[in-house]
């Protein structure tokens, strides 16, 4: 939920309640880490570190959903809706056109919510190594990620699979770009 | 007088996972 509401508001009071969304959407990025099987069995810096480094990639998959790319708007959760160009005045456009493009592409491959969940979780275990201990792990943990993923989608459409598949995949590089394009956006935060 | 605390994405995110794990510890 993100409680925006452009009409009464100075930019920068926009601005902290749009940074203020980033903070339960990261907690439940952690959440979903831990429930990844085998996620909790490599070391706690291990995991701290995919962390760090993927859950920016898994927030541009999640807010997919809140993207309507043919309208170009948004919609949070608690039902407002924001054309893209209301939203680029908070100093994002760069990185909703970039999610907006993103968006169109894993939209396309027509994913069920357990195909992109599975998704989700290759995306963080594929995130950046370095700084991880255990890189055999990790590769382990991944490889079978990606072989759990490539069955799911085989079993739902297996005639188109062989298509679908690797263009999913191709998504990674593009999360890695946006990754190190915006995560050094700027949010602001009021302290009382 | 109101502050304003000013990080970027990549560093709000390391803060609140640091947290967390800090937390459940």
């Amino acid at each position: 939920p993100c409680p925006v509401s452009v009409a009464s508001r100075s930019g920068q009071q926009i601005w902290e309640s749009f940074s203020q969304c980033f903070t339960p959407a990261v907690r439940e990025v952690v959440e979903f880490a831990k429930g990844i099987p085998g996620f909790q069995e490599l070391s706690q810096q291990d995991q701290v570190m995919l962390l760090k480094s993927g859950t920016f990639q898994v927030l541009m998959v999640r807010f997919c959903a809140l993207l309507n790319p043919e309208e170009r708007t948004v919609t949070f959760l608690n039902g407002q809706t924001y054309p893209q160009s209301t939203l680029r005045g908070l100093g994002m456009g760069t990185l909703l056109d970039a999610m907006f493009d993103f968006s169109e592409n894993l939209g396309a491959l027509r994913l069920e919510p357990d195909e992109i969940a599975l998704f989700m979780a290759v995306v963080l275990v594929s995130a950046d190594r370095s700084g991880i201990s255990d890189t055999a792990a990790v590769e382990q943990l991944q490889e079978g990620l990606i072989h759990a993923l490539r069955s799911l989608i085989h079993r739902r459409c297996p005639e188109q699979s062989a298509a679908i598949f690797p263009k999913l995949l191709l998504r990674l590089p593009d999360l890695r770009t946006l990754n190190n394009l915006h995560s050094d956006k700027l949010l602001a935060f009021r302290i009382d | 007088p109101k502050t304003h605390r000013v990080m970027t994405l990549a560093d709000h995110i390391s803060h609140i996972i640091t947290q967390d794990f800090a937390r459940n510890q």
